[in-house]
């Protein structure tokens, strides 16, 4: 049942035992299965090398391999914990954990601080929130004043910084977030409920066969 | 009244953000 070309197609990706990264994970075993099948696909879509490279999730995400996203960027950095360049099959699935519609509201939130620590100082900075929004504003073609983009972020850092230190800490952005749920609405993917739906050929590759 | 957009719902509709795209097939 297609077992030889499945254990290779493990090897070569960093696979790791299903069992471990569901314990891990948000995930059921039979869900990481199927991540498995959405990873061999992502993960060969440019080079077939079993890891996502940075070329074939700008391809998944904007279907354009060239297309630089400073956000995009910024959950590739996220999602290669071990900062070497790829995204191994492991690292995918405990990233897009967070996303998981189960996992707690607390992890959701400590991930998209880190995404907007933009330089990993432990704050979101005025200069770091002024970047996103002018990478926002540039990705959608909209021309604001430069009066108008620092109204915007000054107004949030009135609401946001409520310590007015000029930085947003993980405390601050708790409370700001408690505030603004919609803020991590983008933190939950509903489609990871149904991944086995979605993905259901890892029946023909599981380990149970083994 | 004119009303100020929040910084944060303004950088969270980027396509950037949106990995649903992740599983189109």
């Amino acid at each position: 049942m297609g077992c030889y070309y499945s254990k290779r197609a493990r090897q070569e990706s960093g696979y790791e035992d299903p069992t471990t990264l569901a314990s891990e994970t948000s995930f059921t075993v039979n869900e990481v299965e199927a991540l498995f099948e959405l990873f061999k696909k992502l993960s060969s879509s440019i080079i077939d090398d079993g890891l996502i490279h940075k070329e074939e999730f700008q391809l998944a995400l904007f279907r354009n391999s060239n297309k630089k996203n400073l956000f995009a960027d910024r959950v590739f950095d996220l999602f290669d914990v071990k900062r070497n360049g790829v995204i191994e099959f492991g690292e995918f699935v405990r990233s897009l954990s967070v996303f998981h519609p189960n996992t707690p509201e607390i992890d959701k939130i400590s991930f998209a601080f880190r995404l907007y620590d933009l330089r990993q100082t432990g704050f979101i900075e005025r200069e770091e929130l002024k970047e996103m929004v002018l990478a926002l504003l540039n990705e959608s073609d909209l021309v604001l004043s430069d009066d108008v983009v620092e109204t915007i972020v000054d107004k949030t850092f009135v609401d946001a910084d409520s310590k007015g230190d000029g930085k947003i800490d993980p405390e601050e952005w708790k409370e700001f977030v408690a505030r603004n749920p919609s803020l991590i609405k983008i933190m939950t993917l509903p489609y990871l409920k149904d991944i086995t739906l979605a993905f259901p050929s890892f029946v023909l590759n599981s380990e149970v066969e083994d | 009244r004119p009303v100020i957009m929040n910084a944060f719902e303004l950088i969270s509709t980027s396509q950037g953000l949106n990995l649903s795209n992740l599983f189109e097939k």
